[in-house]
């Protein structure tokens, strides 16, 4: 459940960073 | 066939001292282009030359994507990072992210910036560097603390570029529980000594500071591999 996440983990886990992205173009 | 560069530093940095490095130049039959000085680069960070060589080919396609000019500007970080130039200008991390690997603040991200800040992203590279970047990811005003509003508003973007569903109420109960998890000395922000502690004991935190492709550049450019044959073939 996200509500018992911690909110760095929450941001973790949903790649908010993208940066996979740079390897697929 | 295009137009292939000469390469002519193959050596690791681990084998070879700074002193050593060599300026890359390419000579092509079409053009004649100055290459980054790839030894260098790779000197201090996880990655060996040939890697380094590798992403440059990546750097190239990204940085010549809407300006032809050989930098990385917000706009191509953006569109390489979303895949899409429809997609808004804004996003929060993207934004951060890009202030970041631009170490020079000016504006754009150069080779060397790209290749020195993705090494912090190596899945070798030590958690404490990936932890100290990380923090300056979320310190978002960069006042040397991760603030509540700070984590409230990362929270809200995160939301608001994914499918999650969340209520408000359950937005202000996993700000408070996170501060209670890092915020040890209760003083409304999180610092950089209690971030150390709070990733040492959270490590999955920092999951999002790995990424597994860096492990094996070479393959996902096959590209480069039929220009190292041409350049040893020289």
């Amino acid at each position: 459940q996200p509500a018992s996440m911690n909110a760095f983990e929450l941001i973790s886990l949903n790649r908010g960073l993208n940066l996979d992205n740079l390897f697929e173009t | 066939m295009g137009c292939l560069p000469t390469k002519h530093v193959r050596d690791s940095p681990r084998s070879l001292g700074v002193h050593e490095a060599v300026a890359v130049s390419a000579e092509s039959s079409c053009e004649k282009v100055d290459l980054p000085d790839f030894l260098n680069i790779a000197t201090g960070t996880p990655f060996t030359v040939s890697e380094v060589e590798a992403l440059y080919d990546l750097f190239r396609k990204i940085s010549n994507s809407v300006i032809k000019d050989g930098l990385i500007h917000k706009e191509e970080f953006h569109v390489a990072l979303f895949r899409s130039k429809s997609k808004k200008k804004q996003n929060l991390f993207g934004d951060r992210v890009f202030d970041l690997f631009d170490q020079k603040g000016n504006g754009v991200i150069e080779f060397g910036e790209f290749i020195r800040s993705l090494s912090v992203f190596h899945p070798d590279t030590p958690e404490e560097q990936k932890a100290a970047f990380a923090f300056r990811l979320y310190d978002l005003r960069q006042t040397g603390f991760i603030e509540r509003h700070e984590l409230k508003e990362m929270v809200l973007a995160l939301l608001d570029e994914s499918n999650l569903d969340i209520t408000s109420d359950a937005v202000e109960m996993i700000v408070d529980t996170t501060f209670d998890q890092a915020d040890v000395n209760r003083d409304g922000r999180i610092d950089q000594e209690e971030w150390n502690v709070f990733t040492k004991d959270n490590p999955y935190v920092l999951r999002n500071m790995s990424l597994p492709y860096l492990k094996d550049i070479t393959m996902i450019f096959p590209s480069f591999v039929i220009h190292s044959e041409v350049s040893e073939a020289d």
